[in-house]
């Protein structure tokens, strides 16, 4: 006599992303699509509750996505989401005369400036697990290496990229500030250019 | 110039600092790999005057993994006409061979093991361990030997007085 073994019940789980709506500027809706590139979901819908040791993504020197796990150790978060200092932040400044304060310590005919940092408009930013560049992550780049990758966080110079293989390039966003409105631009393109290379320089890492 | 440019994405938002891009074969123009340089244009930046060398980044593109260069000791086997995996081979049918040649040598001597004299040599061996030992001082050079030096017994040249 053998028992008859009774099956597990079978659980499927849907691989699709679904869209998601939210309100944006206190009255806008809109429908957030996400998109699964390189198996990394962005915009994807945010978790109910804010957890601080909630994964994100961190780009080795290639531009591959590795996912980082936030964990505390003897009290302190190891691995925690990255700091973007105020790289993302507008600086405002602010002049007080004496009147205004009234200092004890302030001459009459000195003047007070005070700078402070406005936060940046987080309504799409947040939806991007991916690490941001920020000019604390450039890279040297050059023979002599004493050239900031400036805007490149990733790749790193002189990388090789594999075929079919998908790279996420990064730059500082700041970065493109154009000179006469002093304003960030809101859209670029990137270009790749074939370059001709020197004899000597071909197989030249080997020798 | 733009139009020297093989890849131009479309124009992307600027907000996340942040674009895919996955390397297709088309770009290789049928070579192994590619140099390529990689750069951005903000919109304030026209077609003419962007100079993708300001803030490019080089790079490559290939299209597999990189074949290891012959060592020293490989271009050497190829020098003596042995490729591939043949050296295996003949790393192993030494060791094979003279692990054959003892299992033959073993049965060989097994079953001839009645028809063989071997007295002489077996006498020779005995007699070497049997040998006169010689003089005393020489004992530590006989040391394996059976033999064992006798110790001198007393010799007395004059009779003692009881006995006399």
């Amino acid at each position: 006599y053998r028992q008859a073994i009774k099956p597990r019940p079978t659980t499927t789980t849907s691989e699709v992303v679904k869209p998601w709506r939210r309100t944006i500027y206190s009255t806008q809706r809109e429908i957030v699509t996400p998109i699964v590139i390189a198996g990394v979901t962005l915009s994807a819908k945010p978790p109910a509750s804010s957890d601080p040791l909630e994964p994100w993504v961190s780009l080795d020197k290639l531009g591959n996505p590795k996912t980082i796990k936030p964990k505390i150790e003897k009290g302190r978060t190891v691995d925690g989401h990255p700091d973007y200092s105020t790289y993302f932040k507008t600086v405002h400044t602010t002049t007080f005369s004496p009147e205004e304060l009234k200092a004890h310590n302030l001459e009459t005919d000195e003047l007070y400036t005070e700078e402070f940092f406005e936060e940046e408009d987080e309504t799409y930013v947040s939806l991007n697990p991916i690490i941001r560049c920020t000019p604390n992550r450039y890279r040297n780049k050059g023979l002599a290496k004493d050239i900031s990758s400036e805007p490149f966080c990733t790749p790193f110079e002189n990388v090789e990229w594999k075929l079919h293989e998908t790279y996420f390039v990064t730059w500082y966003t700041k970065f493109f500030e154009d000179p006469e409105t002093e304003k960030v631009a809101e859209r670029v393109r990137l270009h790749l250019f074939y370059v001709k290379e020197n004899p000597h320089e071909k197989g030249f890492k080997k020798r | 110039s733009l139009r020297a440019a093989f890849f131009s994405s479309e124009t992307v938002k600027n907000v996340d600092g942040l674009y895919p891009i996955k390397v297709d074969e088309e770009w290789f123009q049928e070579k192994q790999e590619k140099r390529v340089l990689l750069a951005i244009q903000p919109e304030y930046i026209s077609d003419e005057a962007f100079d993708p060398w300001s803030n490019g980044i080089l790079l490559k593109i290939i299209k597999g993994a990189r074949v290891a260069k012959n060592t020293k000791e490989q271009l050497a086997l190829q020098d003596a006409g042995i490729s591939d995996d043949t050296w295996y081979y003949v790393a192993l049918s030494t060791p094979t061979v003279v692990v054959i040649a003892c299992v033959a040598m073993y049965f060989f001597l097994f079953l001839n093991k009645k028809h063989r004299d071997i007295r002489d040599v077996r006498l020779f061996a005995v007699n070497q361990r049997r040998r006169v030992l010689g003089s005393f001082k020489d004992f530590k050079k006989y040391k394996k030997i059976n033999n064992r030096p006798y110790s001198e017994l007393p010799t007395h040249s004059k009779k003692s007085s009881k006995q006399g």
